[in-house]
């Protein structure tokens, strides 16, 4: 089966940070969301993976220019969270394919971390709905993993991606 | 701003595979996902989390049917990923809020983790989209989950849920 993608989307100027060692139990994860959503964050991306003898780390999303704000504001938080560290990278972008009807992402995703692996871009986290594969990478690759998913999935270069 | 989550989606059935301790360098996410490819494994969620000290961990989820070819195949592929382990649990369910326009994601994915911590469900990954925010949870608290996030966002808990 050929799943087809048919559009790129890339998001500039964001950031990431990365709230380590959380406790894997429940309430933890409502717990650091809304300290964000009390302050108005407008977080982005939220990607959380299997935990590990109890603890795992929490990855999000905030534009460039909420770093600082957010780092802060949980730096504030980490004895109540009991956190081991708050890390960050505010020179990030998001980068996506989008294909309707995908019933597999394996091919695609394959696909798509093929290409950024041929330029040694890094991928930095992943995460997927119905119809996209998204991942974070460094600001300073996006325009060349543009061009390197469009020549990979046979798009037009053309400017008319979903920002 | 008052996002609307307009729609609860879930599927059960699933299964979660998570690679341990795969090194953070190009390349190794695709490698991964083309065994995966090569084999027509139907892969839904992939969610990465940001790397430490050079080492991350890769999840994803497939059909529950397909979760012990899965587990096989990669443990043959064991010492050429040269990963830590492979694990998995054929007992999961993923559900997800779904909302047009969420600028975001921090109140909705607050109140939808809240909802779940009221009645001990532990949210095992968490991935989100523009639209979206999806959680993998034990199969058996699906129904439990879903009445739970219908109530938390005052939605008709009728049966026309996106499979
Ligand atoms: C780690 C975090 O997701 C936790 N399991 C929770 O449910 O809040
Ligand atoms: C960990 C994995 O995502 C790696 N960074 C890669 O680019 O393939």
């Amino acid at each position: 089966e050929n799943p087809v993608v048919s559009a790129i989307s890339f998001s500039r100027h964001e950031a990431r940070i990365t709230v380590r060692k959380i406790h894997d139990k429940p309430g933890i994860a409502a717990k650091i969301l809304q300290i964000l959503a009390k302050k108005a964050i407008e977080v982005d991306m939220i990607v959380q993976s299997v935990s590990q003898q109890d603890f795992t780390d929490l990855t999000f999303t905030v534009p460039e220019n909420s770093y600082n704000q957010t780092i802060t504001l949980l730096n504030t938080m980490q004895t109540q969270l009991k956190t081991a560290a708050i890390e960050g990278d505010h020179k990030i972008a998001k980068i996506s394919i989008i294909g309707i009807g995908m019933r597999s992402h394996a091919g695609v995703a394959a696909t798509m971390f093929e290409a950024l692996a041929l330029k040694n871009i890094n991928i930095q986290a992943i995460t997927t709905s119905e119809i996209k594969v998204s991942v974070l990478i460094e600001d300073k690759y996006l325009e060349l993993a543009i061009r390197l998913l469009h020549a990979a999935f046979k798009l037009e270069n053309s400017q008319n991606n979903i920002q």
